[in-house]
């Protein structure tokens, strides 16, 4: 039953089709992942991928991913990068342009900011079911907590947790202002 | 250290070798570095929390496993994409103007209580909190799984803060001599928030950059664990023996209504 069942296996997936898009934001940009569940062999292999294209300015919010490291290959453009580790220092703080690749290790938060050209990429996770986080937006960790542990643990009114919370739903931010400062490394 | 290693001539009954305190209250660490921990790949910590004690939003990098020693408490698991199942109900019309304008409305994801016997178990990488509402302390004994295979870094716990300050006003207390090292690590922790510029933070929460600001806890003094003067307001349901007795009250089982 060999030839039935790993012979005849679907291996393949186009993450580049914009209509396939998991998470899209028209002003902002989306994002495509392929998992063990849309693509059944990456179960052995443990391996998943995502796709990433932010517009001009545009932001990924910060996010970490729970269970994979993360391997980034920037496509095309650039973006500014931010990789914090578990002790809030920036690990890295900087341009990555095309033909470029980053790790993001497990748990390590990160925020992507597009430069002028946008910036695609294609992301390699060290899992078959990569899990991310967001901290802001609608299915953030910060929107999950009640308003009074937000406004007591960063010693903010009530009023201000509640905009904390609420004002962005998005995981792709649609940024007017540009950057206004070039990353570090 | 090679994992399934354990060549160990000889076993000690281990206790904690170095604290950190905050504001409400102190955290024990046993030596993860101990040839049996290293063994067996898990570190063990316990928590302390006084009455009104909050530990603040923290994920790690491995599984863990909470047990009540003692008090009881609430906790909330951000799962990402879970909703918020847990909402203010909607105004009654017999609100006045003033109640509304002083009521605040919010939602946010489950919240559990947890007493003493209590086994909480929370996911790697899955932030979370928890909360003294009790009228005691709470003490908490929490397992990390470093070698578990959720765990794809080192086998050192890691702990990353949403908020806070864990590495500003903590005095840690050495036990024993190599205990102060890991304390002196301690100091330089800040939360997550920190590692992000101030602008990107308000860009993406939409918020001003003072707020921005505060995420980051620079000033913050009180460490990981913090006291809640005025009490926590959550949302969540009554204990159930409240519950019944209000339902009783307003005729849920007296055949008052239909």
């Amino acid at each position: 039953g060999i030839e039935e069942t790993i012979c005849s296996a679907k291996i393949r997936e186009n993450l580049d089709k914009a209509s396939r898009a998991d998470i899209y934001n028209p002003r902002a940009g989306r994002f495509s992942t392929v998992n063990s569940y849309s693509l059944p062999i990456l179960k052995f292999l443990q391996l998943s991928a995502a796709r990433g294209v932010l517009y001009r300015n545009a932001i990924m919010s910060p996010h970490w991913y729970a269970n994979a490291h993360s391997i980034i290959y920037v496509t095309r453009g650039d973006s500014r990068m931010q990789i914090v580790n578990h002790k809030g220092r920036a690990v890295f703080d900087g341009q990555v342009r095309e033909g470029q690749v980053v790790v993001v290790p497990q748990n390590y938060a990160v925020v992507k900011q597009a430069g002028e050209q946008g910036c695609e990429w294609v992301a390699f996770n060290t899992n078959d079911n990569a899990m991310i986080n967001t901290l802001s937006g609608r299915t953030s960790a910060i929107r999950g907590l009640p308003a009074d542990v937000i406004a007591s643990a960063y010693q903010i009114s009530r009023e201000e947790a509640e905009r904390l919370k609420f004002s962005r739903r998005e995981t792709f931010l649609f940024s007017g202002s540009g950057r206004s400062s070039r990353g570090r490394v | 250290w090679q994992k399934g290693e354990c060549q160990i001539g000889n076993i000690n009954a281990q206790e904690p070798s170095y604290s950190i305190r905050a504001e409400a209250g102190e955290t024990q660490f046993w030596d993860f570095k101990n040839d049996e921990f290293q063994c067996a790949g898990v570190s063990i910590l316990r928590h302390r929390i006084q009455q009104r004690g909050l530990l603040l939003p923290v994920y790690h990098n491995s599984p863990v496993l909470v047990y009540v020693l003692k008090g009881r408490g609430i906790f909330g698991l951000m799962i990402s994409g879970c909703p918020e199942t847990y909402e203010s109900s909607q105004q009654s019309r017999e609100q006045s103007q003033e109640d509304r304008s002083r009521s605040f409305r919010d939602r946010h994801q489950k919240i559990g209580e947890s007493r003493q016997g209590d086994i909480v178990a929370i996911p790697a990488g899955a932030a979370h909190w928890a909360y003294n509402d009790g009228q005691e302390e709470l003490v908490l004994l929490v397992l990390h799984d470093d070698s578990n295979n959720a765990n794809q870094l080192d086998q050192n716990p890691r702990s990353f803060y949403l908020a806070g300050n864990p590495g500003r006003g903590q005095e840690q207390q050495p036990y024993r001599e190599h205990g102060s090292r890991h304390g002196e690590q301690q100091q330089q922790f800040g939360n997550i928030f920190r590692g992000f510029d101030v602008e990107t933070l308000a860009e993406v929460f939409g918020v001003d950059e003072e707020t921005a600001r505060k995420l980051q806890g620079h000033n913050d003094e009180r460490g990981h664990l913090i006291l809640v003067q005025r009490g926590l307001q959550v949302i969540r349901p009554p204990l159930r023996g409240e519950e019944y007795g209000r339902r009783e009250e307003e005729g849920y089982y007296g055949g008052r209504d239909n």
